[in-house]
């Protein structure tokens, strides 16, 4: 997948950085500092539709070329993560006492259309 | 947002950025209290001490290099293999004590689970901590009560009783994975340990326990989160 920069309009991931000592979370939470909670956001048109990002192989580019000429069943389809890990927390429950777990699927790696 | 400018997915106007920041902090704070079944963030009363903190992460971490799958061991395969996404989500809790009554040969001490822990909470193992001061080397009968409440939750039953011997000043354990289980299945939180010895001996436990030697409970529970099943 890849990251957006500058005015792209397809199919990206947003990075965005929750820092929890900014929203006064830091008390409670003892580890991390913050959380990525990057998104997908961003165009897929037909011909981008079921490659993991814009890195196209041949056999993709092809593909593409396939899918762009047959734009009759002008369908976009979505922009979406391909990649994600748990984030892990050290924090403090209710009862103070310290809670460690990993929450799956928390964190988005890569995006691409499906 | 400026005129014209709009959102390349949905076709939108494009939030301003200043309200796009504010809506994605609200989704986050949102999206990791629901993941840990919050219903909001916790007011901490009581923050553990660092020395405390640090002496039960560093004897939990002993513990996991004792008890790892070493090659030659086989892995339990019957455990599920927990890969992101299954819909189990493992926790390790660790409970500090909370002092009770107490009297010249007998202590009593609270450990409060998380109420996030439901009945669809499974308590993998949970390990009590106790550290001996023993003024002088003998060996000392300590019982060991395991005590919670009865079903109208006025009084305390025995759940379990054990016979330690303290020979040396030190930390010694005590499973009590049974009796966190079977709290947690009753609805209660709270499990209550009663150590006591003779009338004649003095007792081994330190009156105002130093930070770092303060009882815990080291325990690893496995909740089964409701998880949307993705067909591909």
């Amino acid at each position: 997948g890849i990251d957006c920069s500058g005015d792209s309009q397809m199919c990206c991931r947003k990075e965005f950085f929750v820092d929890f000592k900014e929203i006064g979370w830091e008390d409670w939470i003892i580890q991390p500092e913050g959380y990525h909670m990057n998104y997908c956001a961003g165009l897929c048109p037909l011909h981008m539709a079921g490659i993991p990002g814009l890195a196209a192989s041949f056999h993709t580019a092809v593909l593409n070329l396939i899918k762009a000429n047959h734009a009759d069943a002008a369908m976009d389809s979505c922009c979406v993560p391909t990649q994600r890990r748990p984030l892990s927390l050290l924090y403090y429950d209710r009862e103070s006492n310290i809670v460690k777990t990993d929450i799956p699927d928390m964190i988005v790696d890569a995006c691409g259309c499906t | 947002a400026p005129k014209g400018v709009w959102c390349p997915a949905c076709g939108l106007a494009a939030l301003a950025p200043a309200t796009q920041r504010d809506v994605l902090i609200a989704l986050a704070k949102q999206s990791i209290l629901s993941k840990l079944h919050l219903p909001d963030r916790p007011n901490i009363t009581k923050a553990t001490s660092r020395g405390a903190l640090l002496t039960a992460l560093r004897r939990m971490r002993a513990q996991h290099m004792d008890t790892a799958v070493s090659p030659g061991m086989t892995r339990d395969n019957s455990v599920p293999h927990l890969r992101p996404g299954l819909g189990l989500q493992e926790y390790e809790i660790l409970s500090f004590a909370e002092s009770g009554s107490s009297t010249s040969h007998s202590v009593r001490l609270h450990f409060l689970f998380t109420q996030e822990l439901s009945g669809s909470t499974e308590i993998l193992q949970a390990t009590l901590h106790l550290f001996w001061a023993v003024p002088s080397p003998r060996t000392r009968p300590v019982t060991v009560r395991l005590l919670q409440p009865d079903t109208t939750g006025l009084n305390m039953t025995v759940a379990s009783e054990t016979q330690m011997e303290v020979q040396r000043a030190g930390w010694a354990t005590l499973d009590v994975g049974q009796a966190v289980q079977n709290l947690i299945g009753q609805g209660s939180q709270r499990l209550t340990v009663e150590l006591e010895v003779a009338e004649d001996w003095e007792s081994p436990f330190l009156a105002g326990h130093s930070d770092s030697h303060w009882p815990f409970v080291a325990a690893q529970a496995r909740a089964r989160t409701p998880h949307r099943v993705q067909r591909r």
